[in-house]
């Protein structure tokens, strides 16, 4: 249930 | 030069137990305080941190910064050979291809010694904002461990639900639903088993518990688990390093914090 979201979508790339 | 000793070589083999089925290849940054790893995993849902404090070392020295790029699943192997009582020492030179590790054993007449050729990865290195979440629950780690693996049973996602009365783990599938609910308690003989849940706003969000079942193979480091959340953003799951001495004295020497991206609602 529900989409899978990636975590460099809520962290910037240093 | 860098060298790093720790006594109790088998907190290593459980930092190791403990990330490098969620991360093949990474790098150690090494500095004055510390050494410290950060790595996603492949398909980048999640993010693993693990600090290790140059003081929670017997013996720490470096005298620069270095990047240890390696294989973690060599890595492995190679700690595998380690004693659970064995000193463990990893010695790197400057500009050198390859760290060095040293296991002297209780007897103290027996010490191997092993070498692993470090690589060169491409760093992908994330800034974390400092975040104040919402909810903060601490818990048994062994108990979040069993509900992740029980509610893995029924579905493939767990919804953390936190209200005023508690905390609820749910997950549906095909053959039904289940659903764990957990409210404060504390006990004064076993602060181990504690559960302690700090909310400002009721929040529920959604989680693949294929990651958070990677995550719970940190359990043999420390009796409780720290859970994070806020909406919108992703789940920090902490873990202490707990160095127990022959004396019983336990020791926090360091964290992994694995951070897990949500499941937004279609």
């Amino acid at each position: 249930k529900g989409a899978q979201t990636r975590i460099d979508t809520f962290f910037k790339m240093m | 030069m860098f060298e790093a000793k720790l006594d109790r070589g088998i907190v290593l083999k459980k930092i190791l137990d403990a990330i490098n089925q969620l991360v093949n290849e990474a790098s150690w940054e090494c500095t004055s305080s510390g050494m410290s790893l950060q790595a996603m995993d492949t398909s980048h849902v999640s993010l693993v941190a693990v600090n290790l404090n140059g003081d929670g070392f017997s013996k720490f020295r470096c005298d620069r910064n270095m990047v240890l790029g390696m294989n973690l699943v060599n890595l492995s192997k190679i700690l595998k050979c380690a004693g659970n009582d064995d000193k463990v020492t990893i010695k790197a030179a400057d500009g050198d291809d390859k760290i060095k590790l040293i296991f002297e054993a209780p007897n103290e007449y027996e010490v191997s010694q092993y070498e692993i050729k470090l690589m060169n990865l491409d760093a992908e290195y994330l800034g974390i904002p400092e975040t104040s979440y919402n909810v903060t629950v601490k818990m048994p780690a062994a108990k979040f461990q069993r509900i992740c693996r029980d509610l893995n049973q029924i579905g493939d996602a767990v919804t953390i639900s936190c209200t005023k009365s508690g905390v609820d783990f749910s997950a549906t599938g095909d053959l039904g639903n289940g659903s764990v609910s957990l409210s404060q308690n504390s006990s004064f003989d076993k602060p181990e088993d504690n559960v302690t849940i700090s909310m400002q706003e009721p929040l529920s969000q959604t989680f693949a518990l294929k990651y958070l079942n990677q995550f719970t193979k940190a359990t043999p480091l420390c009796s409780q688990v720290t859970l994070s959340l806020s909406p919108d953003v992703p789940l920090v799951v902490e873990y202490k390093i707990i160095e127990e001495n022959e004396e019983d004295s336990k020791n926090e020497i360091g964290h992994i914090r694995y951070y897990l991206a949500p499941k937004i609602d279609d």
